[in-house]
């Protein structure tokens, strides 16, 4: 058994937990907070079995595409008449990690 | 040490906490959503010696029974007039990982 | 790679962030409640490769120091009349779990 954490974009917060849903794979999903745009953005935990963390991958892989998006970093507090230019970053589709799970039990 | 991460329903949330704090444990408690219901639950994060683990399950165990229930799965957009039968679950009371730490410190 | 898990009062929550910043770590921000207390914390969710977690590690120690509070735990009913004495206790500045990673993927 290992538990999935997948932090990934609100906007792709729908259709990811349709596909894994579709794919079988249980998760709950918890709001977060991203730590360098401090915008909302959704962290969800899938626990799975050990052959099964391939396809909880896949499945994230292709519903969470990166792209390049120009933002205004928050929480820079501007004075006005000063125009802060966007910078262009590469804001990914998801960040994931896989975390052993020493014990799974369903009460 | 080991994190116990315990997804429990809303309802038996404040009588586990308090079982939980009864018997010494120190816990932190995170508003979450369930993938199938949609419906808002419980995640605990429950950070415990090696030979407590045992404990902390046994407090879940007697605290969370799972029952059938008769649910409208959301969120299917339905076309009024359509009257969707409701399927019977067996909501569980709790899923429980129990996940190894490396390393544990209190500032 | 490794998953540090830190949880920390909500007044040391954006100084904190400030400092894993300027530092270069990223992180992911979730609003969480604590056991005893039943008050607002902060749970940030820091991933980092093996040779920073030392490094977050004292971000933490140096930001987040423990101090002597005087408290009314939550949530007794208490009637009216009669005054609960506060007790003291020392609330830590930072609770800390450094939890393993099997696989780290950016999508
Ligand atoms: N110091 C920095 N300098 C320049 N650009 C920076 C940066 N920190 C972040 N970014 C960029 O901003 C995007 C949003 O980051 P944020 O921290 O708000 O939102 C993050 C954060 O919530 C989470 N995350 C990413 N790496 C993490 C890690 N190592 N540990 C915990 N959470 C992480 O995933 C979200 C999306 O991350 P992603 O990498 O796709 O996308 C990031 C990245 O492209
Ligand atoms: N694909 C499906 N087909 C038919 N019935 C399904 C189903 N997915 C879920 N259910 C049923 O609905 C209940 C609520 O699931 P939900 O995902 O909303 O809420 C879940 C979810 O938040 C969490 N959970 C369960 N398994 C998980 C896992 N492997 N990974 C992460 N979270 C999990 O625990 C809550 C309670 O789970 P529990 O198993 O006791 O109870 C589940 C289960 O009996
Ligand atoms: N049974 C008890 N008897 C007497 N005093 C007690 C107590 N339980 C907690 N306290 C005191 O109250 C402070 C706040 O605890 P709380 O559970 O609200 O908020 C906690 C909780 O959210 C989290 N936490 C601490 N230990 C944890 C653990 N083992 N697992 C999960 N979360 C933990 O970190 C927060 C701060 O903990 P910290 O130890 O610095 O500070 C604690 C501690 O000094």
């Amino acid at each position: 058994m290992k538990l999935v954490i997948a932090i990934i974009r609100d906007d792709y917060s729908e259709v990811l937990q349709d596909e894994l849903g579709d794919a079988g794979h249980r998760y709950t999903k918890l709001a977060s907070t991203g730590g360098f745009l401090r915008k909302g953005n959704t962290t969800l935990l899938v626990g799975v079995e050990d052959d099964q963390v391939d396809s909880v991958l896949s499945v994230i892989r292709s519903t969470c595409r990166s792209r390049q998006e120009l933002i205004t970093p928050q929480p820079m507090p501007i004075p006005s008449g000063l125009a802060v230019p966007p910078i262009e970053v590469i804001v990914g589709g998801a960040t994931v990690f896989v975390v052993p799970v020493d014990k799974f039990e369903r009460m």
